[in-house]
């Protein structure tokens, strides 16, 4: 069951923008079904770690005439919307990440639209269609060729 | 009962 206007109230109660925040997060589940709001750990590059709200699930995207549904985890600062989310996509153990300028080596999606982002005119539900659009023309997964059995994993 | 979307992704040999 879809997570409701209050659970996700009180999931955001420590942020600073909570209804806004919680407008914009209700505004994307509605479109995007497979996406949901998860309460988890976020570690700093600091080392320190604050529970946060992030959105996680699949997105379709649309790439050379077959949709897929690239997993995706949208992490909602607690500054959300002044500060843009911190976004990665979520390869499976059968993908690799494609990195490139869209995307590193951890997963982490960097755009324009991310960059340059300033509330009000930036939204969640407008970054992820952005999203969709920038990886429909080049994908930030691809699966892995199927590796023979027999073929032993190397290690160093 | 509902899990959520199985992600996917192209192929990589393109």
């Amino acid at each position: 069951m879809a997570v409701s206007k209050s659970q996700l109230k009180k999931m955001m109660s420590k942020y600073k923008y909570r209804d806004l925040t919680v407008r914009q997060t209700v505004s994307v589940i509605a479109m995007y079904k497979d996406l949901k709001p998860v309460l988890d750990s976020y570690v700093f590059s600091d080392g320190s770690s604050r529970e946060l709200v992030n959105l996680t699930g699949t997105i379709p995207v649309r790439y050379r005439g077959n949709t897929y549904n690239i997993a995706i985890c949208l992490w909602l600062l607690d500054t959300y919307p002044y500060n843009p989310p911190v976004c990665f996509v979520k390869p499976t153990s059968s993908m690799t990440i494609k990195t490139g300028k869209h995307v590193d080596a951890n997963g982490k999606i960097y755009l324009p639209y991310l960059h340059d982002w300033k509330h009000p005119r930036s939204e969640l539900l407008e970054l992820i269609q952005i999203m969709i659009v920038i990886f429909g023309g080049e994908p930030p997964v691809f699966s892995r060729p199927t590796v023979s059995a027999s073929y032993p994993p190397y290690t160093a | 009962l509902n899990g959520g979307t199985i992600p996917t992704a192209p192929p990589s040999h393109t």
